[in-house]
């Protein structure tokens, strides 16, 4: 789905 | 030493249903704070952050703080021979590489216990950050479920519209579109089938259906669930965990990032 954003984008590694 | 018994056993069943479908494994985090878990699905769309207190369960030992890697479909299955008012103790010793679940029958007449085996995982952990949101929205989780079902008839996505006067669902496809608009509640007998909108800003975001219906595994915990959004960071829905006397014993939160409109 190309218009599905991730995650990481929002949210950084610890 | 970690030992955590839990009276209200059907919790614990009911916490592992709400995260079987989303999750493969991931691991509980086990600290004199309670046991946490946070875990991304497979395709790092979705998060689940879920916490049990400890001071939720009846006795909590928790000696130093352990991760436990569990395969939650073996957890879950072996969940499923605790009977719904079994009372259910976690134990795990240090350094173990595997955990033990007891079933006891409320008349203490049947006593079972199940080992199972430990993975060992190198889970990603990621920081959330405190969001202050523009829109929450607090409404009954049967409601939130039934709308998630319903539009997915409809379309993959569902966008969400809250302004002040509401909050509307919608979705389209190739079979036509649809349109569920609730608006919030005057007046309401019940707490629980209160329909709530807490707004600073109006707020239109695209979310997948297919994730918003795993998250609704979670209805059984709480009778509302709550949505947390703001523009161009990913939502966040919400059910506590309570008790049958309305005690909180924590929560269960997912995040979803959100989809880019055409």
């Amino acid at each position: 789905d190309n218009n599905q954003t991730r995650l990481s984008k929002f949210f950084k590694s610890d | 030493m970690f030992e955590a018994r839990l009276v209200e056993g059907s919790l614990l069943k009911k916490v592992m249903e709400s995260i079987k479908d989303l999750l493969n494994e991931a691991s509980w985090d086990c600290s004199g704070n309670g046991m946490c878990l946070q875990a991304m699905d497979s395709s790092h769309v979705a998060l689940v952050s879920l916490m049990l207190k400890s001071d939720g369960f009846e006795n909590y030992r928790c000696d130093r703080s352990i991760s436990l890697g569990i395969n939650l479909a073996s957890m879950s299955k072996i969940l499923k021979c605790a009977s719904n008012d079994d009372i259910i103790t976690i134990r795990a010793e240090d350094d173990a590489d595997a955990i033990t679940f007891m079933f006891e029958s409320p008349k203490q007449d049947r006593v079972s216990d199940y080992e199972m085996k430990l993975m060992n995982l190198d889970t990603e952990h990621l920081g959330i950050p405190d969001t202050e949101y523009a829109c929450v929205i607090k409404m009954p989780s049967g409601e939130f479920s039934r709308i998630c079902r319903d539009l997915s008839v409809l379309g993959d996505s569902v966008i969400i519209c809250c302004t002040k006067d509401g909050v509307r669902f919608s979705a389209k496809g190739d079979l036509g579109n649809g349109n569920i608009k609730l608006a919030q509640s005057a007046n309401v007998d019940k707490e629980e089938e209160a329909v709530v909108v807490d707004m600073r800003e109006a707020v239109t975001l695209t979310f997948s259906l297919r994730y918003l219906n795993f998250f609704t595994k979670a209805a059984p915990l709480s009778s509302q669930v709550s949505l947390s959004m703001s523009e161009d960071v990913p939502l966040m829905v919400e059910y506590k965990i309570n008790d049958k006397e309305g005690d909180s014993k924590g929560y269960v939160r997912y995040y979803l990032a959100p989809k880019i409109e055409d």
